[in-house]
């Protein structure tokens, strides 16, 4: 049997709000290391890799591997009736053809469960290829998501530009131009208003908007984001989750013709 | 004018 305890079940909202504008349905796998899901989105652009270790909840416990094909609009259904501070246990049995969501206030004094059926996804299982990246970016996450927005005013790509000295961002199309340039911060007070580059060469990539900015919905996650690049291979944003892991978003560059 | 890439053929399937 599958059971997984979470005393913030705001985390998985997030999570899952963080997912459902790229995917309609997904995989999500158990294991004794944890949960694990993987896909990509219909247009085979962006792929979606979540990663929540066991230990980050507070009760785990997953006897045989199990997949569970999940409609995200219907999860979304049931993770809008918990509270923010509910606590939330996941459960299925071995093989099961549904799962099931409880949530408890704190008090306990409410209870609710939601039982939600299974759907069966012939998933592939994809192997992400180990890259060393010629630049790697951290940034405050809302700094990113202010930019993507910003920027999208402006035309359907970014072009992300880096060098030692700092990171661009452009855009072009009917209205004009715009250049946002973030330099590396030289003193801050919290580590999580820094903005860091590594760079063995420099880069300059184009990427959609679009995805970009549905990327930006993990903001809540984490106050961080990593953004690492080299020429010709996808792009990969970065959310650390607290205790739990990660979820990552690699996104193909758009290619001059 | 750029083309969109796809992911296609960075990721293998296991």
């Amino acid at each position: 049997m599958f059971e997984a305890r979470l005393v913030q079940c705001s985390m998985l909202k997030k999570v899952l709000e963080a997912i459902k504008e790229l995917l309609n349905e997904a995989t999500f796998d158990c294991s004794d290391a944890g949960i694990q899901l993987q896909a990509m989105d219909n247009s085979h652009v962006s792929l979606v890799s979540l990663n929540l270790r066991s230990d980050g909840f507070d009760k785990y416990r997953c006897d045989r591997n199990l997949s569970m094909g999940i409609n995200l609009a219907s999860m979304t259904k049931i993770m809008k009736c918990a509270g923010n501070d509910d606590v939330l246990t996941i459960k299925a049995q071995d093989n099961a053809d549904n799962v099931m969501f409880m949530f408890e206030s704190q008090n306990q004094e409410k209870v609710s469960d939601y039982d939600m059926k299974l759907i069966n996804l012939d998933q592939e299982h994809l192997g992400i290829p180990e890259t060393d990246y010629s630049c790697i970016i951290k940034m405050p996450s809302g700094e990113f998501a202010r930019i993507c927005r910003d920027l999208s005013q402006f035309g359907e790509s970014v072009v992300i530009s880096c060098t030692k000295e700092g990171v661009k961002f452009s855009a072009a199309g009917d209205v004009g131009a715009a250049n946002i340039k973030l330099a590396q911060t030289a003193n801050v007070d919290k580590e999580e208003e820094a903005v860091t580059i590594e760079m063995q060469e420099p880069v300059t990539l184009t990427f959609a908007c679009r995805y970009l900015n549905s990327f930006t919905k993990a903001t809540a996650l984490s106050p961080q984001v990593q953004l690492s690049m080299s020429a010709d291979v996808p792009l990969v944003v970065e959310y650390k989750i607290g205790d739990f892991g990660h979820i990552r978003y690699y996104l193909a560059p758009k290619i001059e013709e | 004018s750029c083309t969109q890439g796809r992911l296609d053929g960075f990721f293998k399937v296991l």
